[in-house]
């Protein structure tokens, strides 16, 4: 059904009211918006949760003001090529990155936010090539895989504080192309990455060693790793699956929790999150135990993905339908982005 | 070590498989 025809009774209980709108902020000179993230920006040791806003040509960061607003601190301009997705270092601060391409990734810049040393802000050129997947990692790393003419290479860098590139590691790559990568919480060397094949592979970070791959079977085609923990002996992955269609059963689920014991490759699911009725997916986003996503019907869901269940929905607001849904670095904030630059966050 | 329909558990899987993983 289209998104204005969704009342509380077709939500089956679910409400806006788990989500809280704290404050909107509008980039009217953004011609398309095509992502959303959040920073830690400090400046002589003061510091505050910031928004990353990114449209065809350019980034943006944001403060916040008083009262709720939000004031823009800086535009990078990004050349030719247009942004595919902002790629956020998790525990970093005054540093982040962007994808840039055309369908697929060419690029990765990383952006400088603030440095004391020279009091501006910059960007550079990290990586090119045929980029498939990249991902933000502790430690001010980033880790991508690429196809070449010899294959696949799959690598970590290294950035200073001041973004420059200290150091790269190769690590072994799989035969399957990479397309998804999630480090493992509680594993400090371990990082999983998902292939073309879905299939499931586990590195160590510190040797580049390949340590397992395991296969998720083709009942869920097109799976996406987005979070993993190592707990109890077994490894846990969340996945999703962006092409998932409505189901009455769990056969297609948005999300699920998949347990694997890496020592003998075998995997049961555990958890599974299905889309509400009336909706088909796209691509999420995990943070802790909570998952986003923008439906095709324009609205934002949000999953519960240890009660394995839907637990609000956004519906398309007056100016139009959400584009975009990621969580901030910071617990129970949820991003939710329009195409025309408007920006929401909610508590969640 | 634990068993499990997954097959035999163990709590250093990762130090375990680096351990046997070609480098």
């Amino acid at each position: 059904p289209a998104a204005e025809q969704l009342t509380p009774a077709q939500l089956g209980g679910l409400a806006e009211e788990s989500l809280q709108l704290m404050s909107k902020l509008k980039d009217s000179s953004s011609s398309c918006a095509v992502d959303v993230s959040a920073v830690w920006w400090e400046v002589a040791g003061s510091r505050e949760l910031c928004v990353v806003t990114a449209c065809e040509g350019s980034v943006s960061l944001w403060t916040p003001l008083a009262a709720d607003a939000w004031g823009k601190v800086y535009t990078w301009q990004l050349g030719e090529m247009a942004v595919i997705q902002i790629v956020p270092l998790p525990d970093a601060c005054n540093l982040m990155c962007v994808a840039l391409g055309d369908l697929e990734i060419a690029e990765i810049r990383w952006l400088l936010l603030y440095s004391s040393e020279n009091d501006s802000f910059k960007q550079s050129l990290l990586r090119s090539g045929n980029i498939k997947a990249v991902l933000g990692l502790k430690a001010r790393r980033v880790v991508s895989s690429s196809r070449t003419a010899c294959g696949q290479q799959v690598e970590v860098v290294s950035l200073s504080e001041t973004g420059r590139s200290r150091d790269g590691r190769t690590l072994m790559p799989p035969e399957e192309t990479v397309l998804g990568f999630a480090e493992v919480e509680g594993l400090q060397d371990a990082l999983v990455g998902t292939t073309a094949a879905n299939g499931v592979v586990v590195w160590n970070l510190r040797t580049g060693q390949l340590l397992r791959k395991m296969h998720l079977g083709y009942s869920y085609p097109a799976s996406v790793c987005h979070r993993a923990y190592s707990d109890s002996g077994l490894l846990f992955v969340v996945l999703s699956h962006p092409h998932a269609k409505e189901s009455e059963s769990c056969r297609n689920p948005a999300f699920r929790v998949v347990a694997f014991n890496p020592k003998t490759a075998r995997s049961t699911g555990v958890v599974f999150s299905s889309l509400p009725a009336g909706h088909a997916g796209r691509r999420g986003d995990v943070r802790d135990a909570c998952a986003a996503a923008v439906l095709t019907s324009g609205a934002v869901a949000v999953w519960d993905l240890q009660l394995g269940h839907c637990t609000a929905l956004l519906p398309p607001g007056p100016q139009g339908d959400w584009a975009l849904a990621r969580w901030a670095t910071t617990p129970g904030c949820l991003l939710a982005g329009q195409r025309d630059g408007t920006v929401c966050l909610y508590r969640y | 070590c634990g068993e499990s329909d997954l097959g035999p558990i163990s709590l250093k899987w990762f130090e375990e498989l680096s351990a046997e993983a070609p480098s």
